[in-house]
């Protein structure tokens, strides 16, 4: 059944959302049957992958808070192999109104069980928070995937974001494991960028003998690099591969995603 | 008494912490007396201008939280005319201590106003949200300056953010204006941009017309290029005018500021 991965970055605008629809249409290329869930009342899914509102019958915010509402009557299929569950503004609104229910943080995970298996891969886009939709993720996922820049204030953020996971593996979700860092908009010939890959390197090299769900992150390759194709895409509803299928933005998920499935298939 | 000026936009990572910075010094360099208020828990001003933490007595946390704490027990000298209002992770526990006071939102506002006399210019540097760090700010200035990048999704959020903004006005601040969008991290060769400026600068256009606290706001000039060095000055607790006074970061804020104070002195 579906290898469910959360696109985890409390930090706004790092490349979540670009991650999300891009190296998830790279693997549908790749024949991988995906499935996207956009968690953030922003609902970027939609624009990005031009999906007429009319179409959208039910959305994620339905599924969390109607108990009649089945993830099966909220996909929407987006491309070959690829099929989305959409968001909305009122999503905004789930956190509050879901509130007092004790199992508030594994509804997603509990609504997304009878549709696993028909699916290779589960990305769920989390909105730039650790709160509860991001905690549903955290639940429902087996692996986390941190995009982020290079950049000195984005290594701040991660050890934050290290000790939310490691608080969801102790409480909810002993298998949840964090497998890789996706470095976004990588200027790779700056200083700048090779001391902070350096010292992720070192730290998840210290980190591999340690008892965390960490110990097996690594930075994962190729970095995507910097594209100003890859921002230009979402203004016309298409992905980097309908937009412009051979530009680095383009390779770079390609390959970001045969590397991956590679690495699937061995282990 | 000083010119307040709110730095805001609930998308992350934009250019509001680099603006308040690299703007506050420019405008320091410029002789004006400037005061930098961090109103975020990520505490990025303590680390951006290299202040040791052993010299903070009080943070803006203790000024919100505790009746006894005035502003001027907690301002810091950062540089030759430039002070700073730091913060600290626990500021992110404000929201909920003080959801029971009326008077949250005018907390700022009312520790500020002893010292307004002090300085120029006063610049609040906003969290990524519209929560209750972000109302202060609102309450308590008398202007915004938006920072975002010209890409498609970054028009998205302008619409909720000036709502806010709009809501405030009537409520609270009926003095507030949004003055000015200030683009960072900007590409100007590239189609993208040149059309993410023209939909702003329609969109100012017909606002003019319109009795909304937005009808004055301009695209301030010159946008702020993407230069790696701004990215870099951070890790060495420097703004771009210790680190590399003449790069093109730097030169594009110092032009920002004087484009800024001449007109402060024509109106
Ligand atoms: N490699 C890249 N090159 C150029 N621009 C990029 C790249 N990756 C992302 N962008 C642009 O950067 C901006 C932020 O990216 P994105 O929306 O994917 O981040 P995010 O983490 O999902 O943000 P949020 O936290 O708001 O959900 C967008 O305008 C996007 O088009
Ligand atoms: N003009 C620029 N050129 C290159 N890098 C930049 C530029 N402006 C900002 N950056 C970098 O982009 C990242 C985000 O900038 P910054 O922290 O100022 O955004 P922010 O809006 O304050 O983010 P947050 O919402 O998390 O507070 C930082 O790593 C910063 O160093
Ligand atoms: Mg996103
Ligand atoms: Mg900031």
């Amino acid at each position: 059944s579906a290898r469910t991965i959360a696109l985890l970055n409390q930090k706004g605008g790092v490349g979540k959302t670009t991650t999300t629809i891009n190296l998830g249409a790279a693997l549908a290329l790749a024949e991988q049957r995906v499935l996207l869930v956009d968690l953030d009342p922003q609902a970027h899914l939609m624009l990005h992958l031009g999906i007429d509102e009319a179409v959208v019958e039910h959305t994620v915010y339905d599924l969390l808070i109607d108990p009649e509402v089945k993830a099966a009557d909220a996909i929407v299929n987006a491309r070959p192999n690829l099929d989305v569950l959409l968001s909305e503004v009122d999503l905004a609104g789930a956190e509050p109104e879901l509130a007092q229910r004790p199992d508030r943080q594994q509804i997603l995970k509990r609504k997304i069980e009878p549709i696993l298996d028909r699916y290779d891969v589960i990305l769920l886009d989390c909105p730039p928070s650790l709160g509860l939709m991001t905690l549903n993720a955290l639940a429902c996922a087996r692996e986390v995937f941190v995009p982020m820049q290079a950049h000195f204030l984005a290594l701040q953020g991660v050890s934050k974001l290290l000790e939310t996971v490691g608080l969801v593996c102790q409480s909810v979700n002993p298998d949840l494991r964090v497998s890789g860092i996706i470095l976004c908009m990588h200027e790779a010939q700056t200083t700048l960028a090779k001391e902070i890959v350096t010292d992720l390197e070192d730290f998840f090299e210290q980190a591999s003998q340690q008892d965390v769900p960490w110990s097996q992150c690594r930075v994962l390759q190729p970095p995507i690099r910097r594209n100003i194709k890859l921002a230009e895409a979402p203004s016309f509803g298409e992905t980097i591969f309908d937009y412009s299928p051979w530009c680095k933005g383009a390779i770079d998920y390609r390959k970001l995603a045969r590397q991956l499935v590679e690495h699937w298939h061995r282990v």
